[in-house]
């Protein structure tokens, strides 16, 4: 998982 | 979620409440630079405008409003309530000179962007790539603004680092704030460890300005260790 515009972390 | 996150978020909030606290208790935010809470500011705002757009937990809802608030909260404190006894002699650190770099950066590296892509959007060369305008959702500029706050960051802690270097020492208390401060960075490399190997996650920006931010810290970590667990104050 590339991560792209949803970020999750704070 | 996994333990280092969860460790390293509240490791975050201990040195945000910290903060608010000894500024609080003693009626005094002598030796707190007002810029880098500020920037601080800046960065949960440019950061958690996503509260408008997604939701991803309760539990991450929460935290993003309580950082946002207590940053605010910060700010109100230095430059309002307790102005006067705010320390602006010392904290002579030039913001702009990196807000506008980190900026800059942002535009140029991204994840919705390379920097080509970025010289087409400018130049208006394809509609679907406008960052705003009829039919743009604003996740482009909410990638970009993401992008400044993990960039900004990793360095607003610099005119509070220059602050302390510049007068020689800092209170036991604003100590444990920059340590708390610091060791959620840490916490989140594991994190981002962890997450490689179990979920195949991997935040090359994150990660990049992660590491640059822990690297600052070093100093100063070594640093408390040293002196502040065997005296009252750092001196430097």
């Amino acid at each position: 998982i590339i991560a792209r515009t949803r970020h999750d972390e704070l | 979620m996994n333990i280092f996150r969860l460790t390293g978020d509240l490791s975050h909030l201990a040195a945000i409440i910290i903060l608010l606290l000894k500024i609080w208790k003693t009626r005094s935010c002598a030796g707190i630079s007002g810029k880098s809470q500020i920037l601080f500011a800046l960065v949960f705002t440019t950061r958690y405008l996503d509260l408008l757009t997604s939701y991803i937990s309760l539990y991450n809802t929460f935290m993003k409003v309580v950082y946002i608030g207590c940053a605010y909260a910060t700010v109100y404190l230095i430059y309002m309530k307790f102005k006067a006894t705010y320390d602006g002699n010392h904290d002579t650190f030039r913001a702009e000179f990196l807000v506008v770099p980190v900026g800059g950066l942002s535009f140029l590296v991204n994840h919705d962007f390379t920097p080509l892509e970025f010289l087409l959007v400018i130049m208006y060369v394809s509609y679907d790539m406008a960052l705003c305008g009829p039919g743009s959702n604003c996740s482009h500029c909410f990638q970009i603004l993401w992008t400044f706050s993990i960039y900004l960051e990793s360095v607003a802690i610099l005119p509070q680092l220059f602050m302390i270097s510049k007068t020689g020492e800092a209170e036991t208390i604003t100590t444990h704030y920059l340590f708390f401060l610091g060791l959620y960075r840490a916490l989140y490399l594991i994190n981002w460890i962890w997450r490689f190997y179990f979920e195949g996650f991997f935040d090359l920006i994150a990660i990049v300005a992660g590491v640059v931010q822990t690297i600052l810290y070093c100093d100063f970590f070594y640093l408390y260790v040293t002196k502040v667990v065997y005296s009252e104050r750092l001196p430097l």
